[in-house]
């Protein structure tokens, strides 16, 4: 199994090789690449020789090929659909977001407890109560679910994604569920992203 | 100056270690730390005496001092007045969130271009028109801004951010802003968190 920035990472060189791919480029050299991502070229020859891939001398890294095999790692379909719950502030503004139906994720189900919100159509969703998550988890075979639910609400409701059949869930919550093992959940938190960006700026600051 | 991963993962052990320090606790092993992170004994130990740290035999690492040697390192102080630009339906959510402000990061100004938003109250912060930037970053010293306006809207919004001074930007709209080279720029995408869970999840399931 890659370790979490080994994966994150060849997520942006996906981005970086579709974007090639739409301007019609079949081939890129790791320092284009290097130049394109700002990522040091040696890293970059390593982190794809990971995944089994060489450059060709004089030619560079082959897109379409580099785009299959990432994906195939990744585990990435045309279309995934998934589920959200918790249509709120930070609900809303996922599904609203185009860039996530880009990368194949299709948010097929919305659920939430507010009867003002149930039975609203959302970006082509209709927002339903809770107890529907079961049957509508088994029908359509979902497997990932976003929570954007309350911190007190994120246990409860994650009980419910767990007995429905979900194996993964994307945890915005600030609380740190209790799951069975075989269920991956991975927390999104933005303040360590926050922290990052005050340490790249205290860092050119001291320079 | 420290690559990204290890940046991030540093911001996830000083969590670690104040819930620790939270609890009244004053030492804790690698191998304690390792469980609690769910990371192995050994990165957590390399990336510990990468910051100059090694633990006490037999009494394992000094907690406090943990903290404020990782939080001198990420530059974070109690209180880091921040701006949000594009009060939305992410924006507003990153404003309720109680967890930037637990980290230091408090959001102290907000701006909208919508009438109908501007002048209206929300979490202590009143909205205001975006002709308000300059003047608001030079009076309060602001470095850092969040940006989530819709993408059309970023470029324009994060010139005007720059030319009043703003060190940093988190950039959580889908464009890849230019800025010039002493700008630090972090890109958030919630699509990279939701590749790694997908990932997460169909490893579990090829094995
Ligand atoms: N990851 C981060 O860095 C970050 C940033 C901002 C907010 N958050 C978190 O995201 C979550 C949502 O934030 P928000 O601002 O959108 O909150 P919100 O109050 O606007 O939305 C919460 C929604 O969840 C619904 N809800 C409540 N209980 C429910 C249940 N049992 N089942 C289904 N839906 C339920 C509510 O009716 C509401 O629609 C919170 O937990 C918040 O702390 C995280
Ligand atoms: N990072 C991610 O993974 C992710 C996820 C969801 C949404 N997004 C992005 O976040 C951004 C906000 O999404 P949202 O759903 O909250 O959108 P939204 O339409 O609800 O909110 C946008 C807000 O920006 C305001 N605005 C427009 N032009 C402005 C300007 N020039 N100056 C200041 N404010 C301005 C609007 O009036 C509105 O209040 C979008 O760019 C969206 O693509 C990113």
């Amino acid at each position: 199994k890659l370790p979490p920035p080994t994966v994150k990472r060849l997520s942006l060189y996906l981005r970086a090789f579709e974007g090639l791919d739409h301007r019609g480029v079949t081939h890129i050299s790791s320092k284009g690449l290097s130049e394109i991502l700002e990522i040091p070229d040696t890293q970059i020859r390593k982190g794809l020789s990971f995944i089994g891939k060489t450059g060709r001398r004089g030619k560079g890294y082959p897109v379409r090929d580099l785009i299959q095999r990432i994906r195939e790692i990744l585990g990435l379909k045309s279309y995934i659909p998934i589920i959200l719950v918790g249509v709120g502030n930070l609900g809303t503004a996922l599904l609203a977001s185009k860039l996530m139906k880009q990368r194949g994720f299709r948010i097929v189900g919305a659920f939430d407890v507010d009867v003002s919100k149930i039975g609203k159509k959302f970006c082509d969703v209709r927002i339903q109560d809770d107890s529907k998550i079961p049957e509508f988890v088994k029908e359509y075979g979902i497997k990932l679910a976003i929570l954007t639910t309350p911190g007190e609400a994120a246990q409860h409701t994650a009980e419910i994604l767990v007995s429905a059949g979900i194996s993964g869930i994307l945890n915005f919550t600030p609380e740190n569920l209790s799951v069975p093992p075989y269920v991956k959940v991975h927390n999104v938190d933005f303040t360590i992203e926050m922290e990052f960006l005050n340490y790249l700026v205290n860092s050119e600051d001291l320079e």
